[in-house]
């Protein structure tokens, strides 16, 4: 279940409608500081379902919404699609591309999308689940957390080898 | 239960050895199970002895160290039982030019079989790209990415 | 104690807005004292806001913006009230070549009259040496330090 | 009071006798990574003072004490010496410098000397008070500790003032 696309809209710093077509094998993002890269990690946790603000940088939610620039005024929507390809028939659906969408507006309503059909949260989770990418945790390492591995206690460790088990 | 958490510690267990072993050239890491009364509990202690050093504490080792045994740790479970993708976010960020080049065989072990986008600021990880995104934004602007692809004859 | 603190915060917050100039051209930084009931307990708020961007949480800072600003602020309490050193460990591991340039400028602010002690792997860094201390240490050995002085000449 | 030289012997990865002389201006060290850079800024805590082990990498005391590598024996005891420029007579003792020294052995015994002469770890932690370096707090910056300023809380950032005003 590799990545596909990426489309940002209105998500963090990416107010214009930005695409991303992943290739198999390894993609490189660079880039100065301050233009958007951690963004587009933020984008692919937050339409994977993460509910947890303080992993997205945000206080609240509605932070991930372009709050508008000094030369640009805010947008009233937030949205992300991520496109995976079904190589390996994990999630038993007849196609051959599963894309998830996440729309959140100012006034905190969400909407959620499965090959464009509206769904819950829960729906995405699951699915990501039998892909076996539900759990995050270790899938998307954040910016400066390599050093709080090894400070981690054995407990945590084990819980890290648990579920990957 | 058990059987899943000591099957998976076993196989980890062996890729860490591996992995430590093309990080740290001569030097030593292993994976241990704590003693403890119940096993379905005990904790899981990783030990790192770079090359020539002796096994102190964890805490003792550098940033660079530190975050090169992580690595090492990290990439055993990916390899171990991996997600179709993941994601890193400037992982070497503490490693000197020697240590980013070990790093990257780590990378290499994955590359195969797992996608991987990572993002960094380092030249020698821009050059293992199979697709180069590069973001920009302007004062006052949006983020932009503009991609290309990477050849064995780019340099 | 409060004028102390007062005078204290004053000559800071100055220098901070100054710092935040050099190194985010175009940007605007300020420190603010908290509403408060107690004066004498009132928290210190510092705010940032890289050029054209808009005033937002700091949490949304990226990685290297935040170093940035905190270097900012900390440069400012050494301006304002300076010890007769600083030692510096890997300060700026996370700026970019552009953002280091800029780091760089904080340090001359400085260098006059603090003496400065600074670990790092950056190159740019290594340019702006009086003196360069080479630390090595070989497998099983010792660590040991070469030092060598620069001068204007040397490049 | 500026930096003069540093001398460690036995103190973490420095088994054999060191010495740094530090010029007034600016002083970059380098080297790769676990060479012992951060050691040098950790004995210049230690010298001056420090009891946190956690601020020194360290769970006990005993462990800045060279603990031998493959090929070198433990050595019985740690050692630091560091001299400071006197020259603004901040600290109102007639010598133009003045060396701190701080020794721990193995069984746990400390000494600590200024000028030579024994003394106790009080009698540093005020001179170098005297000598507006007693707080470390800012005069030493660790490794990491940069990504933490702007998290602080403003009591925090507050205190931060109070100390240096
Ligand atoms: N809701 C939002 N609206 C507008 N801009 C935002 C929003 N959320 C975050 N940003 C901006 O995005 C920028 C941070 O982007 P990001 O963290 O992706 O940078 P980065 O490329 O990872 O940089 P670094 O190399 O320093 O880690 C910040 O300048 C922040 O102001
Ligand atoms: N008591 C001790 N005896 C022997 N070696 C020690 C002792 N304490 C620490 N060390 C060694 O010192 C090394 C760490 O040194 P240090 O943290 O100064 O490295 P560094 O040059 O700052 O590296 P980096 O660039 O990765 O931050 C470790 O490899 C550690 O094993
Ligand atoms: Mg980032
Ligand atoms: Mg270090």
């Amino acid at each position: 279940m590799k990545l596909k696309h990426l489309t940002l809209r209105g998500f963090k710093s990416f107010a214009d409608r930005t695409r991303l077509d992943f290739t198999s094998g390894v993609n490189v993002v660079v880039g100065p500081n301050g233009s958007g890269k951690s963004n587009i990690l933020d984008a692919i946790a937050w339409v994977m379902g993460t509910q947890a603000t303080k992993s997205l940088r945000t206080e609240k939610m509605e932070d991930v919404v372009f709050a508008g620039t000094e030369t640009r005024p805010p947008l009233p929507r937030a949205e992300v699609a991520l496109t995976f390809v079904n190589d390996e028939q994990l999630i038993p659906l007849d196609l051959a591309e599963i894309t998830i969408t996440r729309r959140l507006f100012r006034d905190g309503t969400s909407e959620y999308e499965l090959n464009g059909a509206p769904c819950r949260l829960l729906d995405i989770q699951d699915l990501l689940s039998d892909g076996g990418i539900g759990r995050q945790q270790h899938v998307l390492v954040g910016q400066g957390q390599v050093g709080d591995v090894l400070n981690a206690r054995p407990e945590d460790h084990r819980a890290v080898i648990e579920e990957a088990a | 239960m058990v059987d899943l958490f000591e099957d998976a510690f076993t196989d980890i267990a062996r890729y860490y050895e591996e992995n430590f072993a093309l990080v740290f050239p001569g030097g030593t890491g292993r994976l241990r199970l704590e003693e403890g009364a119940d096993p379905l509990a005990t904790g899981v202690l990783v030990e790192a002895q770079p090359a020539g050093k002796r096994v102190g504490r964890l805490s003792l080792l550098s940033g660079g160290e530190r975050s090169l045994a992580a690595l090492a740790f990290l990439f055993a479970v990916f390899r171990a039982r991996p997600s179709p993708f993941y994601v890193l976010d400037e992982v070497e960020a503490a490693l000197d030019d020697a240590n980013l080049h070990r790093f990257l065989r780590l990378v290499h072990t994955l590359r195969e079989s797992v996608q991987l986008v990572i993002i960094t600021h380092q030249q020698q990880t821009m050059e293992a790209a199979d697709v180069l995104y590069g973001v920009t934004m302007e004062p006052g602007g949006s983020s932009q990415v503009i991609s290309k692809r990477m050849t064995s004859t780019t340099v």
